[in-house]
């Protein structure tokens, strides 16, 4: 049979909430100590 | 050539596709861009011109042309080295 790929090109990709997640956190600790 | 090469050149022209690419793709918040601009500016002028970073910058660049669903991921890690080589840095704690 077909075998199914690991194609995971979701918008929804844990890492990359994850590091989105971080990376927004960040940006708003900066906008705020500056 | 030189014994020492400089990269600088080459490292604002992969930082500018960079940003280009970051500038398309986070449009929902744009202040993610400047805020990589930020970073850039605060790293070590002799970091800006090394090898190292041309390394980073080359590596994210071309895995987020071909991954763009981990975009974030890659910003956070250049973020994360310009960070590191940062002029000012932050100091955690003073005893």
């Amino acid at each position: 049979g077909p075998v199914t790929l690991d194609d995971d090109e979701d918008e929804d990709d844990p890492e990359n909430r994850i590091a989105k997640k971080m990376l927004l956190e960040e940006i708003q600790a900066n906008i705020t100590s500056d | 050539g030189g014994s020492k090469k400089c990269y600088q050149l080459e490292n604002e022209k992969l930082f500018e596709e960079f940003l280009d690419l970051c500038k398309k793709q986070t449009g929902e918040h744009p202040e993610v861009v400047p805020f990589l601009f930020n970073r850039r500016q605060r790293a070590r002028p002799t970091f800006l011109a090394s090898a190292e970073l041309r390394n980073v910058l080359s590596r994210v660049l071309s895995r987020a042309q071909t991954r763009p669903t981990k975009l974030y991921v890659y910003i956070n890690e250049l973020c994360t080295v310009l960070k590191a080589h940062s002029i000012k840095r932050k100091v955690p704690l003073t005893p």
